[in-house]
């Protein structure tokens, strides 16, 4: 099994190649694209070879062939529609986020509980009651369902979600959620970011 | 230099030792926390070796004690004054987000360019204009900024944050900023949130 770290450097590594793209560079090496993501290039290398054999051994990797493929190993090669159910203050700042189509998320639907959202329009989609989420795995093929809801709700929205068929589950609400071990939940905890500054301060101390 | 991903799994640890605190665990195991965290018993004890020895051989570690030898080890056993700038969506998300105050994370200030959100209250505080970014360090000990501001504007805040001596920086915009060395920076793109579920999902298949 790949850990977690293996697809969060993965995921880093296609960052900092979209970012080399943007600036018109070509090809890269192991020790700079490694030097970029925060990593040793012997990491890199390990990393990549669970996948296979990219760039040419002294010659460094083609910039854009190398992020095809990490793309097609994240899976981010093709669409994902996903439904986003709370549509809060996080819900408008997820929905209107260009950095999802990029990667291929695309969002086909907003749901909410409360009476007053329903009907009105966010990121040109129309809030509709929570029931929908039953529809849209067969309507749109959604397979992918984002919490964007308080903590007292996300562990019953989580459970509906599973029920209606989705297979994946990006969870923002501060509870632990319990979910089956086939559905693919990935918790999200901004408090972490900051840690990472918090470090690099303190360890400067 | 302690990589990103040490860093980023000293986060995962500390996290699901405190969902085990929550359910009232008192001791852990190092295989217990680390599949827990998504990663291998070696790899955590090799972590955790950078910073010091905890837990007894045999006995596993102390649940509580080894959540605050991490805490102090990220920084996070002390209160970080923060500012946030953008008081659009992601803004009042932010803002509104009692995890961070978990982690010791303060929000003393919020600022925005519009002067229709300012004098408004968003979490107790009353949203002030930008140039008000220079008197945070002096009056609140203001040493993080978060940029919850759009692409085009995200620079200049920036450039304006560092001269003013903030000395760490949570940028959500999608732009690659450009500061000097002795500047903590991290940029969050929750798009790679998404990329850990379409790879499970990918490999799956
Ligand atoms: N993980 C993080 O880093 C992070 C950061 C910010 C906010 N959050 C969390 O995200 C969640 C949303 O935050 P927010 O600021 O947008 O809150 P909010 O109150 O502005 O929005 C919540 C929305 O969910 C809707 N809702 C409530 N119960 C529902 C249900 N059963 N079904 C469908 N919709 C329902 C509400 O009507 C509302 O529109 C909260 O749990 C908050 O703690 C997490
Ligand atoms: N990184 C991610 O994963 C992620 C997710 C969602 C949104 N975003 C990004 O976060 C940013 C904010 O998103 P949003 O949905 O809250 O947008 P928004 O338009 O609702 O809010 C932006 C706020 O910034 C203020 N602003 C603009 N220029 C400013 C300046 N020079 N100084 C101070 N304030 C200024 C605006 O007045 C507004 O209140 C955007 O750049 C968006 O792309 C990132």
């Amino acid at each position: 099994k790949i850990s977690y770290s293996t697809v969060r450097r993965l995921t880093l590594y296609l960052r900092e190649l979209e970012g080399l793209l943007e600036e018109g560079q070509k090809t890269v090496s192991s020790r700079e694209l490694a030097a970029a993501a925060g990593v040793k290039a012997t990491q890199l290398r390990k990393d990549l070879s669970f996948f296979g054999s990219f760039g040419v051994r002294g010659r460094g990797y083609d910039a854009e062939d190398l992020a095809d493929n990490i793309r097609r190993i994240l899976g981010v090669n093709k669409e994902w529609p996903t439904v986003l159910v709370g549509a809060g203050s996080l819900g408008h700042a997820l929905a209107g986020y260009k950095g999802f189509a990029l990667h291929n998320i695309r969002f086909v639907g907003v749901l909410d509980s409360d009476p007053a959202k329903i009907g009105t329009t966010l990121a040109g989609l129309t809030i509709e009651p929570l029931e929908r989420i039953w529809d849209y795995p067969k309507e749109k093929g959604g397979k992918i369902v984002v919490l964007a809801v308080p903590a007292s709700a996300a562990q019953d929205v989580a459970d509906m979600a599973i029920r209606a068929g989705y297979d994946g589950i990006i969870n923002f609400a501060p509870v632990r959620l319990r979910v089956p071990p086939v559905v693919a939940l990935y918790s999200v905890d901004l408090s972490m970011a900051f840690e990472h500054v918090t470090f690099e301060l303190s360890t400067e101390n």
